[in-house]
């Protein structure tokens, strides 16, 4: 379902050239589960924004259902991310000033619908804040604002689920339980990419590719026991 | 140096009253090592903003070597956070427009001296980012972003350093690289009060504090291997 093709990606600050992904080919197929690891700095959430269609490679192609998504016009790409996508950001990027519920209903604006309110309640359920409902991100712990923002991916049930680190700010406990909350959603055939650098998280995947320097160095599948 | 007795925070939104802390008595000793650890939302920043005179209990007292801290007025304060700490924020709170060498000198601006900008380079190599003194927020990778955190935190060379969950964004090696810094700021007499959900990096510190629905339930020892 997601074709990457010697993708390198170049921040140009003027003095110094930064190249965050380097010559990057990987293949995802439908309904896998994948741990996305590496070090500090090593290029994770710079492909997690290609793949998510947030952000361009400077060089190379990437192919989304067989479709090269350079050849997508900005409507066919913001159509893509709305209904084909659910993305947790690394900073969860929640509106400042808007509640839980509120926030959790932003992505059904477009694909509309009676029920937004009742499947944005149902979402923030599923995670543990069904009584934070009206509270703002200030008024929200650092966990708790991780998981409006994971509901919020999750609510209008899309086909392929981009996490970057969403378990980075729960206790062990909350992390498994919003693990269990993927695996269910991959048992029901969602492809699902997860930048993790938590061991267990990656465990609970079926393939992990590990990043260095910009650089894809290794990919392998999961022991199951 | 820390003294808190009975302390409680209450958060009032009209229509519910969140008890974010509950009767939390606590004592912090000169040059120890303290993990905080609890479940999402139980109250840990909470405490800790408190403590770091970022915030005001709503009952109970709180006094910090010796100085009830509802008798210091606004400038004692501002100079005791300035002076006396440094804090690492669950989110960073780095400036979005200002380069990390910039990021790191502020904390300095009252202290004034000579060599703030070499100092501020030598708090950032310290923590891996002598390559990125030029990058804004938005230039650097999540992981990155918590390291400036940590050498703003730190340049000024508190005696009390207050981490919430300092390598929530960094990959495992990263973690063990700040966990390192931290231990050796111990070893000099730095009293150290860290927010974590890992077990390892609770492990290394040499008390556990815990906190579930805003209270305090258990305070133990580490044991030495
Ligand atoms: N806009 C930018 N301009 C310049 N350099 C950038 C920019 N964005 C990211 N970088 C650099 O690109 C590299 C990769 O960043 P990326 O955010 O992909 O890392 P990451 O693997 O997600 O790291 P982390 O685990 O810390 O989140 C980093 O070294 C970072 O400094
Ligand atoms: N301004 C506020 N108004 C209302 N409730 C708040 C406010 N700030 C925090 N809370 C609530 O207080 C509780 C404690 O929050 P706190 O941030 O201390 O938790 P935490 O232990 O740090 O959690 P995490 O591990 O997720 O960061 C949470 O349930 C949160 O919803
Ligand atoms: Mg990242
Ligand atoms: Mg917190």
């Amino acid at each position: 379902v997601i074709s990457v093709r010697d993708i390198s990606k170049i921040y140009d600050l003027g003095s110094t050239r930064v190249h965050a992904l380097r010559h990057v080919d990987l293949d995802i197929h439908r309904g896998e589960l994948i741990a996305v690891m590496g070090p500090s700095g090593s290029g994770k959430s710079t492909l997690m924004n290609i793949i998510g269609c947030l952000d361009q490679a400077s060089e190379g192609d990437y192919w989304l259902d067989g479709v090269n998504v350079s050849d997508m016009t900005e409507d066919e790409l913001a159509r893509v991310r709305n209904r084909k996508m659910g993305f947790v950001f690394q900073q969860f990027n929640l509106l400042p000033r808007t509640s839980a519920l509120r926030q959790v209903q932003l992505p059904m604006i477009y694909s509309g619908g009676e029920d937004r309110e009742s499947r944005a309640i149902e979402a923030l359920k599923a995670v543990g804040l069904g009584d934070r409902l009206d509270h703002k991100p200030t008024e929200l712990s650092g966990g708790q604002q991780q998981r409006v923002a994971v509901a919020r991916a999750l609510v209008n049930n899309p086909t392929l689920i981009m996490a970057d680190e969403p378990t980075g700010a729960l206790d062990t406990r909350s992390g498994q339980e919003l693990l269990a909350i993927f695996q269910r959603l991959n048992a029901q055939g969602k492809t699902i990419v997860m930048v993790t650098h938590e061991y267990d998280v990656a465990m609970h995947c079926r393939r992990i590719v590990r990043f260095k320097d910009g650089r894809l160095v290794a990919d392998e599948s999961v022991e199951q026991p």
